[in-house]
């Protein structure tokens, strides 16, 4: 479960005050497939961050099966996150000098997983996102797409139980995008929790929920009226 | 004009070939606008950088206004670039340690633009793409889409003939997304030639041909069937 309330992200720039996340409260259960939709700026990533343990709040309350991570120190986060917590990047987050593969292990390294059953999983993983004949390259050698398809497979490796995926086909074809879509779906089905941000509608409508954002607020909140 | 003739970029990755590009032979005349569509590794960034005078072919001719480019060394494909060419990239470039209006004077700067010129004109340039209150913002204090608007402008600023835009919108909602496709529409409206990649369709549809990639080839080029 996840409770947010009262939640403030304020970062100050040059004398002006830029309101981030600007007083919102919500509650997301277990099991739930949440879409966040909102303009450009209007606070979507800087809550998914917050929410999903990257970053801290400048006031409110965020708990995730509750535990405030307000109290915890940013070891005591990277534990909770690693356990909970997988998280696709708008901006993807790979490590330049690494391979596809050595991305996708790093979880597993930090989980302290044997080599051998490491590898085994980030190849198969690689191979769910296409991308099993390229487990070698670099992230500089891969197309846009490649590189966002490896971020997806690193954010799922660990088997987390809240997934955040922020944008995570906006590079990627309409038969990649659906075959990240099915993976989405699949792990829902699973009992997962997912949370998305996009701007496509019809990714949107794979949740059940919709949250709309603007001038780091929520604006709308309810069910998600399907084509 | 923009004269492809069996165009091949080739990478070799411990033993395997990559065909990016694989046999492409496309013509494109001045002031038209061009959508490429394809798959997540199809080749069409590869394609672009190498028409936008960003890289060279493994073999092959691409002729820009008759100049063939890979007759020119790296520093005359740049002054060739920096005075035709804008190039709107898919993972934006920035330069992370200067400011939005900084990266947007950069192509200023090089032409030798006189500064309170330049000031001006990038000013105003991030105000049409609605960032006029983030001057003095880095790049890591700018949401995704704002980044990507940074991109565009910076791309726009020196009045290029030939506009090259790889998923210009992926990362914007859809109200700043028809911003900048006015802002593109509004581009070939007054001459300039626009090749725009994209995967969604209505984005597509603001120009008049599509070009369809797979596996580094044209499978499909004529009009767009606009819906
Ligand atoms: N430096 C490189 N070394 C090896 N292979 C490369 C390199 N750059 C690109 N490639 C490969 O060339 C192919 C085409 O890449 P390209 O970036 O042009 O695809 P794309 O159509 O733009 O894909 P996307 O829609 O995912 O952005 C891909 O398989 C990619 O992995
Ligand atoms: N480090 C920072 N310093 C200052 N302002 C910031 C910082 N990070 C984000 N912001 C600002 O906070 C606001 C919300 O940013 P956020 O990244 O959450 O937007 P978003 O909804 O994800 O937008 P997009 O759809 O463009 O990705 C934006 O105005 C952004 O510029
Ligand atoms: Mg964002
Ligand atoms: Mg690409």
């Amino acid at each position: 479960t996840i409770e947010v309330k009262d939640l403030y992200k304020i970062y100050s720039l040059e004398g002006v005050e830029i309101h981030a996340v600007n007083g919102i409260t919500i509650n997301i259960e277990d099991g739930e497939f949440v879409s966040i939709m909102g303009q450009s700026g209007s606070g979507k990533s800087t809550l998914m961050h917050i929410i999903g343990c990257l970053d801290k709040p400048t006031r409110g309350s965020a708990k995730i099966d509750g535990q405030e991570i307000t109290d915890l120190t940013e070891n005591e986060l990277a534990d909770f996150r690693l356990d909970k917590i997988g998280f696709i990047f708008q901006t993807f987050n790979l490590i330049p000098r690494a391979s596809a593969l050595k991305n996708v292990e790093l979880p597993l390294i930090y989980a302290g997983v044997s080599r051998a059953e490491r590898r085994e999983r980030a190849t198969k993983m690689l191979e769910s996102v296409g991308l099993g004949d390229r487990l070698s390259s670099r992230p500089t050698q891969l197309s846009g797409g490649q590189q966002q398809r490896v971020a997806i497979a690193r954010a799922l490796i660990n088997n987390p139980k809240i997934i955040f995926a922020d944008e995570p086909t906006g590079n990627l074809d309409s038969k990649s995008g659906t075959e990240i879509m099915a993976i989405l779906d699949s792990l829902h089905e699973q009992g997962k929790t997912v949370i998305l941000v996009t701007h496509e509608a019809e990714v949107a409508e794979h949740a059940n929920r919709l949250i709309r954002l603007f001038d780091g607020k929520v604006i709308e909140d309810g069910p998600i009226k399907a084509n």
